[in-house]
């Protein structure tokens, strides 16, 4: 999320 | 993807089929010394089920879904198993740590502590919190019965190397993309730091043949 960035990690 | 965190990913399925192992091997969550921790395993599955709420909106790639819905249905699998399965042998009063603590200081946290204010970012928070101090009621448990059977052991050593190797993956991903993410990062230390005493323990004992003993 940190600047909006989806979570990408498990 | 990086192989650090493709080796945590992996540790953490080893983790997750070991504990499956010893209790269908064992045909219980207690060994003749060593427990499973039913709250641990109810934590996790928590963790889990708050944590991938993006399941279907947030597609990442084949193997974050399918990973994601494999924590979620074998965390389930093994509450139902010690739940129901192998009640019997599970025996509440030896899980005596207060869990509903340490999941009532991870709410309080995520409703202060956050990226953002919204039910899912929250509740993402929250799991990721929780996760970091999940382990405790087991730690516990060790601390009291004193001791652990092997295969237990080589529970906790996946479990906490899968975490401890996250860190690795934050160290590469800051250094390779300027990755950046506070929460993850600080609970991800804390919750390597308790398996600290455990791996302690584990290299100068259990390696050697020795009995895992609290000192």
């Amino acid at each position: 999320y940190p600047g909006k960035k989806k979570h990408d990690e498990l | 993807m990086n192989l650090f965190r493709l080796v945590a990913d992996l540790m953490h399925l080893v983790s997750i089929f070991i504990l499956l192992l010893k209790m269908q091997k064992t045909r219980s969550v207690a060994g003749r010394c060593s427990r499973i921790s039913f709250k641990t395993q109810a934590l996790y599955a928590t963790v889990f089920l708050t944590r991938y709420t993006d399941l279907f909106a947030n597609f990442q790639s084949l193997y974050n879904t399918t990973m994601k819905v494999f924590f979620i249905a074998s965390s389930l699998y093994i509450v139902f198993l010690m739940k129901f399965k192998f009640k019997a042998t599970n025996d509440p009063r030896l899980d005596t740590f207060k869990a509903q603590y340490v999941v009532g200081g991870a709410a309080a946290l995520a409703l202060i502590v956050n990226y953002a204010f919204t039910v899912q970012e929250v509740l993402w928070t929250f799991s990721i919190y929780l996760e970091a101090v999940a382990i405790l009621p087991q730690l516990f448990m060790l601390t009291k019965t004193g001791e652990a059977e092997v295969i237990t052991t080589h529970y906790l050593f996946a479990l906490g190397t899968y975490r401890g190797l996250y860190l690795v993956n934050w160290i590469y991903r800051y250094w390779t993309e300027y990755y950046v993410d506070w929460i993850v990062w600080i609970a991800g230390a804390v919750q390597t730091g308790l398996y600290c005493d455990f791996f302690y323990i584990y290299f100068t004992k259990v390696l050697k043949g020795a009995k895992f003993e609290l000192p």
